[in-house]
């Protein structure tokens, strides 16, 4: 049984990424068999492990519409440095398949489609999503088991969470009623400011017992690790970033496998 | 003559919001008159000035597809505090236009027709957009005389300036060959890093004399200001960050209108 876990928020730069890569290494730290999918055109997540290889299969040609060089999603999936830990990259062009999907009936349903074939050698699938409610997210969220939402703890990140919100409510209603929230992540926690205190007693407010124990605290080594092609485990494996995944991973190992 | 300036950059939470409020503000407080535009769905921009407000006219009843109960783009700009400073608001259904206006042989010049009987009262127009290339993002570009790129001092956001650049020459071969790029922008500069000042001596190598000598440093006022309803200028008048954007407001003027 696999468990498929899109990380979202249309929110830019509250941690998505960053929680993708290290979620998904300390899932495989612990035994788990973790498929990262990079689904951003931006490719950050492809960044942190790959030197950009404008000739490999990406995601974008298992998506693409029919008939133009379509790839299995085995073929795309690449191993890691870390045992138990593959990753399937990305590419700009998939900011293409927003327009190239539009209207057709299935487009919500392919990257659902493209993943039954490998769904029984991973435990988890991490998703990394761009900073966009458009075909990419929807994609995610309607192949996803889980929804992760990372919410930085600032003035903007808690207006616009109510679109995404309205957006879990719809995929919900028709194509995948069984997603459910695993947790809201406060990210990029800085105990200084004050901001972050008072902002992070409003996400408590508004999200209750859905909020992670687990917060994520501003520490440059989650910064620096992308430019050495490292996960925050391998890069500085005592520093606080590395401590606050791996805890993060216990918690949702504890949420999504004791249900 | 009215400047139009689009602060884009696809990478999520690199300072576009921010630069956008801040500067449109120094613009103003220098007695141009400004208008601000929010492009973006998040609608952040419009949350700095105004509570959020379900009936009001916003951009997409200026953009949207034909006969949908248009707006003109005078019925939608509002008087913000600040003598000199108005604001057209954005909405969530601004996401709408990426498939509504997909196909049309006009949709990349919707803003830049929406803005041409307003030019005569503004002495510059700044445009907010969201973190991503698609069509909004496009319609700034075509509308605007000059494109400003907010770039974080960060590992992420090197890579992705070369799909910005990309698009701006696509942009100036045909719809707007007249587009000019007033600078580049360091924004969330942290001193105490080594990552801030490794990736900043990166930028400059890439950019050259395109890099405002003015850098945004990291500051806790600039992410509180917004929740205040107050730009920079009044909230913390004092503070780095308004000084800087001051300074970045007098080499934006040195650049656009010595020219
Ligand atoms: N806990 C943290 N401490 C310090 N820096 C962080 C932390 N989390 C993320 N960052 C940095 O903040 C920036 C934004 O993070 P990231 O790119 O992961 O966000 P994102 O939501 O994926 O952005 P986008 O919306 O563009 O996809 C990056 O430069 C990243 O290195
Ligand atoms: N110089 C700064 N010092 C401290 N905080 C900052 C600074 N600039 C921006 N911020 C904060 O960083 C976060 C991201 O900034 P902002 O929202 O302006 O980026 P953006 O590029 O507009 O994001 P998006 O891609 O979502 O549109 C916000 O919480 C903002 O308050
Ligand atoms: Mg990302
Ligand atoms: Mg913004």
């Amino acid at each position: 049984m696999s468990h498929i876990i899109a990380i979202a928020n249309q929110k830019g730069g509250v941690g998505k990424t960053t929680t993708a890569i290290n979620l998904a290494a300390a899932l495989a730290d612990r035994g788990r068999r973790t498929l990262l999918l990079d689904l951003d055109p931006q490719a950050n997540s492809t960044l942190a492990f790959f030197s950009p290889d404008e000739s490999a299969t990406t995601l974008y040609d298992v998506l693409a519409p029919e008939g133009s060089g379509r790839a299995t999603m085995e073929s795309v999936i690449r191993p890691s440095k870390q045992t138990a830990l593959s990753v399937a990259p990305g590419k700009l062009m998939l900011s293409r398949l927003e327009v190239q999907l539009a209207g057709q009936f299935d487009a919500p349903f392919r990257l659902k489609d493209a993943l039954s074939p490998v769904l029984k050698n991973f435990d988890y699938i991490v998703v990394d999503t761009p900073p966009a409610l458009g075909i990419l997210t929807v994609n995610a969220m309607v192949a996803a088991t889980h929804l992760l939402v990372p919410i930085q703890a600032a003035y903007f990140a808690i207006e616009g969470t109510d679109d995404l919100l309205e957006t879990y409510s719809r995929i919900r209603a028709r194509p995948n009623p069984d997603l459910k929230i695993v947790g809201v992540l406060i990210t990029l926690y800085d105990k200084r400011t004050n901001i972050s205190r008072d902002t992070h007693e409003q996400i408590r407010a508004v999200f209750g017992n859905t909020l992670f124990r687990t917060k994520i605290t501003k520490n440059v080594r989650l910064e620096e690790s992308p430019a050495y092609k490292e996960t925050i485990l391998s890069y500085a494996p005592r520093s606080p970033g590395a401590v606050e995944y791996r805890k993060l991973a216990l918690e949702v190992i504890d949420r999504v496998e004791a249900n």
